[in-house]
């Protein structure tokens, strides 16, 4: 079993859009998939098709062997959720001393090629138990300054979980988000980026595209919304790619 | 002194631009402003010029009477900056039991006109400082699905709030961002915050303007980058509707 935390510290980056759609693209070719939405603004989980929900990740934390019994089911098939719950906000206190938590419930986990976890914007405790558990990261990074500015303090990050909590811990790669390829700004960060961090960057670059904003309010990920727009077919790429990365961990 | 906070949980949504960039319109209108970084990423410090900055609010939370000698200029008259530094990243933990801390800041603080503080993506203990201390709370809004969504929640922990640790808090208003007219999302977004929230909105937009983001690597407010821009018109006309409202509390 894969498992691949999505993070980010800087917000509104594409964390939750990424990995709705990549783990819809992982389903659609004939992966079992379970996203895991570590985030208490529970985007994810809404994004998917789920409102309301009062059963989730916070009480599979506390009841690991049970975790399957709190995962629901989403529009698309062989994609699976395991939802934040508004009392995924008071969790983070309660994690600061165990970052093996989440770790622990996948260890009892069964029947998922892949794990797709999404982080909240922080690096606070839920997002240090989604670097200790995962042993592949994705990082999502918006073709801005500011996202720029702040992806070397996050590889530090990495770099001390690795050499503490998570010797295991690998970037599987650092996906390019709402990229406008008629700006100049745009055009600079991904030339800086790819310099900077070569391969570790994948070819498949997401551009800003209105159907995947719209998609959540649908409810769907963007395969089912509309699979002719280029943000699904970025996010189909970007599948292939992760799928053929993730075979060399 | 007016202190007004920019908070939102939801990453992205444009709480630093809107810091920087109201703070420095205050400014140029004659108001003396101090713009104070809240978030560990420091992206209103860097935004506003200053990089590898050693001293700041990490160290004004620990020493309250020193505060002024932690505060620094800014390329705009009338702007000076509390900046973050990375050591603020450690705060969270120690501000949890402390959410008067920065309250207390501010209680010996003198010589301006408005304070407008800058939070994380988080409702955790730095933005519950920046509650119990603001009077005024203004709420960045992006034009799209899961900013919308996240909104009620928000209004609810500053209800909360207000009913415990800040009486006195008010939310000065609610300021779209992003805004792409052409796109159905933004006028249906606006027209449902319009109607849900009446006039808690401010009529000042904010346009999505690649000005906005080109700004911070200039390290210069848009009002110096871009004063013709869109955004810039739009942020200016955003600190006049913030004035009006706060000659009110
Ligand atoms: N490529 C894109 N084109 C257009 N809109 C996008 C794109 N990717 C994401 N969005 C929109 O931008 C906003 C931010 O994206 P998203 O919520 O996925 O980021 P995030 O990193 O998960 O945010 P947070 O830090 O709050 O968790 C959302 O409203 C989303 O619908
Ligand atoms: N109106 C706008 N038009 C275009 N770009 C914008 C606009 N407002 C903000 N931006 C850009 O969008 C990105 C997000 O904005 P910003 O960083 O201000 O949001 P934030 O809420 O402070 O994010 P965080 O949650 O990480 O603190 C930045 O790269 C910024 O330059
Ligand atoms: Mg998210
Ligand atoms: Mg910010």
């Amino acid at each position: 079993m894969r498992i691949v935390g999505i993070v980010n510290q800087k917000g509104g980056v594409g964390k939750t859009t990424t990995a709705i759609n990549l783990a819809a693209y992982l389903a659609a070719s004939g992966k079992q998939v379970l996203v895991v939405d570590l985030d208490p603004q529970a985007n994810a989980t809404s994004g998917l098709g789920h409102r309301g929900v009062t059963r989730g990740v916070y009480d599979a934390l506390g009841e690991p062997t049970r975790t399957q019994d709190f995962v629901v089911g989403t529009s698309q098939d062989n994609l699976s959720l395991l939802p934040a719950t508004p009392d995924l906000a008071g969790a983070a206190v309660e994690l600061a001393d165990t970052p093996y938590a989440l770790r622990d419930l996948f260890a009892g986990l069964a029947g998922y090629d892949v794990v797709i976890i999404d982080a909240p914007p922080s690096l606070g405790p839920l997002t240090v138990n989604v670097l200790a558990a995962a042993n592949a990261l994705l990082i999502p990074l918006q073709a801005e300054y500011y996202a720029l500015e702040g992806i070397a303090g996050l590889m530090d990050t990495v770099d001390r979980v690795r050499a503490g909590l998570n010797p295991a811990l690998r970037v599987l790669g650092i996906v390019i988000t709402m990229f406008d390829g008629r700006t100049n700004l745009a055009l600079q960060v991904e030339e800086n980026v790819r310099a900077h961090f070569g391969e570790l960057v994948f070819w498949s670059v997401v551009p800003r595209n209105i159907r995947l904003s719209e998609a959540p309010s649908h409810a769907r990920p963007v395969n089912q919304y509309s699979p002719l727009s280029s943000g699904a077919a970025a996010y189909k790429r970007l599948a292939e790619e992760v799928m053929q990365r993730v075979q060399k961990i």
